[in-house]
């Protein structure tokens, strides 16, 4: 069946949107069925693809609180083999809906679980927060893709991150491990890029890819055109480094 | 009495706590006594300053939930005129504790009350999230400093804030106005970014400040010192474009 990874960090801006969209398209592009499940309200994965945020007769947030099957609410994307459950604005309100639910750290697992053997890999795009939609995300997946910016303030919350997935892990996931960390944002001209890598590789020892996403124009500009880098741009140095960070992450996986 | 600024955006990343820290520096530097709240519990504002996140015997999270007077837990900075009530990691519980607590939308405004007076601006640093945190920062602001990423998907996010602006006037607190909108991050060398603040001054006609913060190395680098800009790089365009910045706020309240 699948692999399930959640893109997780509580930080906000580090790239998990960009990560889980451009990740996800080159996944398509060596012929990885891939599903992208949109847990953030912002529903910027979802518009990544170009798919609209709006209003949807039925929705992630209907098949989270009220069991609708999440298979009914899969959508295509241009890209081949790669397919969507795109966030909608009545997302926004399933947070505190869902802390009076029964089970509610295990719904988004349960209704995943007729679909996994449909795809090689669901990637979960989460919220900048630790919350009970990521937490949902946590006790879904086999394993987290960290972003980290190469920037000080990405460090500083690395700690509480692996506090939440060591209680997730005793609480709700025993299986749950760090898949991966990458380095996003790297500008190699500054000496503060470099020193949060190293920082990173000591912290996380041997989890974090060897691709280094660098910051380009090209990766800030897709979103406005609803492309994932490899549409857009796919000769440049953001879609070259993603399609690395996908080749990397099937090795990890066989 | 003070005017009481909630720097808000539930996007990621785009420069709120850089704005606190750096425009609550610049604030001092100009004689405003002024008072930086950080209601994140990833603490980047209080790091921001060189203070510690870590535990304290008593913090902003019982001042909220116990009614502890907030002045027992102000700290004063190296900055001349400025004071900071710090984040602890125990702030991350207060979201779900907070959600039943009674009047829980109310409670930083009830805190707030007694202080007012003995500051000219208080900036209340927000988390990457439309929770109960950033509901009781809206409660008891006078006005939103609203800082927007000079990207795409810093857009996406603008219309849910207003929904969420307009529905706090509507129930908790009718003087709620956008006090002003800051461009952050701005790259003069790419279309994309001009194309962002031509996009938002239509939007918020008139509220958006004149200065546009450049993105400088050295903005990302201060926090890794605890310094603000003022003191770790003084002379270059991050500080220049920061007190330029306190300058027209310090204009608008008058
Ligand atoms: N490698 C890159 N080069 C240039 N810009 C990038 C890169 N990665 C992401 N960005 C831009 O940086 C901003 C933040 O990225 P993104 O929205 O993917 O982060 P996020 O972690 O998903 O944010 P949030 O915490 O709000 O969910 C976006 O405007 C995005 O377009
Ligand atoms: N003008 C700037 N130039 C360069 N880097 C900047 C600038 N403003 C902010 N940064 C850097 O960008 C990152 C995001 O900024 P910051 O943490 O202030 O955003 P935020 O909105 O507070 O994030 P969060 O949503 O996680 O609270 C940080 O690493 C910061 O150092
Ligand atoms: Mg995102
Ligand atoms: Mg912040």
């Amino acid at each position: 069946g699948a692999r399930v990874l959640a893109v997780v960090n509580q930080k906000g801006g580090v790239g998990k949107s960009t990560t889980a969209v451009n990740l996800a398209a080159c996944l398509g592009g060596i012929d990885r069925r891939t599903l992208l499940i949109d847990l953030d309200p912002q529903g910027n994965a979802t518009s990544g693809f170009g798919l609209n945020v709006g209003q949807r007769k039925t929705c992630v947030y209907d098949a989270l609180l009220s069991d609708i099957p999440l298979n009914q609410i899969v959508e295509g994307t241009d890209i081949e083999h790669v397919f969507v459950v795109p966030a909608t604005i009545q997302l926004a309100g399933a947070e505190i809906e869902l802390v009076s639910a029964l089970s509610r750290e295990n719904r988004l697992k349960n209704i995943l679980a007729p679909l996994v053997s449909d795809y090689d890999f669901i990637i979960i795009d989460c919220p900048p927060s630790l919350g009970l939609l990521t937490i949902n995300a946590l006790t879904a997946a086999d394993g987290l893709l960290i972003p980290i910016q190469c920037e000080y303030y990405a460090l500083e919350g690395l700690a509480k991150l692996m506090d939440s997935v060591r209680l997730v892990r005793a609480h709700l996931n025993p299986a749950l491990e760090v898949f991966g960390v990458v380095m996003t944002m790297y500008d190699s001209r500054t000496r503060l890029s470099q020193q949060v890598v190293e920082e990173v590789r000591d912290y996380f020892d041997g989890k974090v890819f060897e691709t280094l996403i660098p910051r380009t124009v090209r990766l800030s500009e897709a979103p406005s055109f609803g492309q994932p880098i490899t549409a857009y741009d796919p000769s440049g140095k953001g879609a070259e480094a993603y399609r690395s960070l996908a080749n990397e992450v099937v090795l990890r996986v066989d």
